[in-house]
């Protein structure tokens, strides 16, 4: 089995290796992508023998083709839809978010309950009611979700994702979600960052 | 030299006593606190002996004291103020997110140049020019920034807020920022967590 922290890493790889490639070298050694994204030269080595033999011993790597191997284990060499579920701050600076866009997330459906919101567009998209989401994501066949509702909300918008067909779930609302087993649900605290942060700054008595 | 992951799942463990000391339990066993964190027991005793010795062999831990003892490892005993630059659609929902003010992260001062906002109170503060960013940021001593701002600003506030005095920053702008050493930069990229939705239901063929 996988651990998931070498899949979170394939992410950082794919970043720096773009890095590399916009910057018109041809190849790359293990220490370089290391030293880049502050990682030994053995993790690297490691990680990446999870996924397929890359690269020759003492030759380093072929940036473009471990890139594009990188981005098709992924499956981000296609288009992925998203439906959005709350059209609130977080929801529209998610909406806007060009590095979603980049990576071929493209957000196709955005639900609401709020009257204000509901019809109105937003990025050419109208926004729809939360009561119709299982019926629009199942026409779309939409698979992946993101929920930035109120935790209160939460939970039942989970269920009318995964009753249309969703099967993974980015979840913002800090509320645990109980889901049927083979739904994956990522969840994001941005407070964890900011505790990071204060972690290292008390280390060094500063805070 | 302590691994970031090591610091990364303290705010974990401390988010599962949390909960465990809301339930009315006094103690926990390291199994079960790998088994809400998803780990395994050896790498949940590995991770805290970093920090200190907690609990008896074959007693656990008391979940109030290790509690208390992370949250002061992390500096998180007392209120810590932030300033916040960019109060666009992603810097109002961090300034509406309960989850920092849970924490002890008052943001403080908020900065914009954009005229229709400068002036303007949202939650209690008025949002000032970033021009004034540095002499606001030292005379309220505040270590702790978070950009919020299109990437093409981001630099150039990042080195305002630094200037003022910061130590410690949370960006969201998708660039890399130059700091001088100290200073700390944690940076967010959210496509990554669907990155990660992406691989593994590609892998189930899902996607
Ligand atoms: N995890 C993090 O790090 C983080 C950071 C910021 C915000 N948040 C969370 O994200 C969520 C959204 O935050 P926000 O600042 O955008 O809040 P907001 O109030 O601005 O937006 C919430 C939106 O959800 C809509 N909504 C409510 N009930 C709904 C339902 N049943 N179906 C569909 N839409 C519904 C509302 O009409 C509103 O448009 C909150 O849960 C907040 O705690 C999390
Ligand atoms: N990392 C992630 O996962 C993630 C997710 C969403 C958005 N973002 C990023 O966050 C940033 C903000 O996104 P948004 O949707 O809120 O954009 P936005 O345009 O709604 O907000 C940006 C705000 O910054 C202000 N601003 C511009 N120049 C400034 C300056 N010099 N000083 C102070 N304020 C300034 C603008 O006036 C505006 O209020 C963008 O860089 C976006 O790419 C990142």
């Amino acid at each position: 089995k996988i651990p998931k922290r070498s899949v979170e890493r394939l992410s950082i790889y794919k970043r720096i290796l773009k890095v590399i490639m916009d910057a018109g070298f041809t190849t790359v050694s293990s220490s370089e992508l290391a030293e880049r994204a502050g990682l030994n030269p053995a993790q690297v080595r490691k990680d990446l023998v999870y996924f397929g033999q890359f690269g020759t011993p003492g030759m380093g790597y072929q940036v473009s083709t471990l890139h594009r191997a990188i981005t098709r284990i992924m499956g981000l060499h296609k288009k992925i839809p998203v439906a959005l579920a709350g059209a609130g701050n977080l929801g529209q600076a998610l909406l806007s978010y060009q590095g979603f866009k980049d990576r071929g997330f493209i957000i196709e459906s955005i639900f609401d309950n709020d009257p204000e919101k509901v019809g109105k567009m937003k990025n050419g998209i109208k926004i729809r009611n939360e009561k119709n989401s299982s019926s629009e994501i199942k026409d779309k066949k939409i698979k992946v979700g993101i929920i930035s509702t109120p935790s209160s909300a939460a939970q039942s918008i989970a269920n009318k994702l995964i009753e249309g067909g969703i099967k993974g779930i980015l979840n913002f609302a800090p509320i645990e979600l109980k889901v049927p087993s083979g739904i994956i649900v990522v969840n994001v605290a941005l407070c964890e960052k900011l505790e990071m942060l204060s972690y290292y700054l008390s280390k060094r008595k500063i805070l």
